[in-house]
């Protein structure tokens, strides 16, 4: 463990406990795409088919069961809630995920490291993880104002991966870890997709302004 | 072995 890593953890926590504590606290949702949170939901899963066969350490355990939990938690209440599910407003999140998962899935089968169940449902789950913030910036394109709580959960979300590079970038120099294009690359592209989004978030929260994205 | 070594992240 190094101090990139653990930021980057306590970054994605914080950004799951923000948006848990948005739909407990305002009973809402507005502005949150489903889609994305059904993303994450499976790659929480595939990511963490090892958590009751595989051991790390007592923090990787309970952080899996953390970011499970939450991640069902938030679809839950989006879906199920009586509440909750009528601020959802499925219009506008409409997204076909299916053009996410399917060809994360075809490539997972492709590009791999190894040919076995663990190692093609893991290296899905970081090819998805790479694109599962689609259908959350296309939802924030098309809202008119987008709430702070919002607004500071996409970019925690997207600093957590910044912080990843950073861990790969020191576990390969420092502790001579070996090349790991998959979740390199692809924690690249992630990071990448956030780009547009850190500047009008950036640029809003240092002109004082309400955040806006260019349709 | 690397193989697992890899999974070692969160």
């Amino acid at each position: 463990m190094n101090a990139f890593r653990l930021a980057g953890d306590m970054t994605h926590l914080l950004s799951i406990i923000l948006l848990l504590h948005k739909i407990r606290a305002m009973k809402s949702c507005a502005g949150i795409s489903l889609r994305t949170q059904e993303l994450y939901v499976i790659v929480f899963v595939t990511r963490y088919v090892d958590l009751s066969m595989k051991y790390y350490s007592f923090y990787n355990s309970i952080m899996k069961i953390v970011f499970l939990g939450t991640s069902i938690s938030i679809v839950w209440y989006m879906r199920y809630h009586k509440v909750v599910k009528q601020t959802y407003n499925k219009d506008v999140d409409t997204f076909r995920h299916i053009f996410l998962i399917l060809p994360c899935f075809v490539l997972a089968l492709l590009i791999n490291r190894a040919f076995t169940v663990i190692e093609v449902l893991w290296t899905f789950s970081l090819y998805l993880e790479a694109v599962a913030i689609l259908p959350q910036l296309v939802l924030l394109q098309r809202s008119r104002n987008i709430d702070n709580l919002t607004g500071n959960y996409v970019f925690l979300l997207g600093a957590y991966r910044a912080f990843y590079l950073l861990n790969w970038i020191y576990r390969f120099f420092i502790e001579n870890h070996q090349v790991r294009w998959i979740p390199w690359l692809s924690g690249l592209l992630q990071t990448a997709i956030y780009a547009d989004f850190f500047y009008y978030y950036i640029k809003s929260w240092k002109n004082r302004e309400k955040l806006k994205l260019p349709a | 072995d690397t193989e697992t070594e890899a999974h070692d992240e969160l």
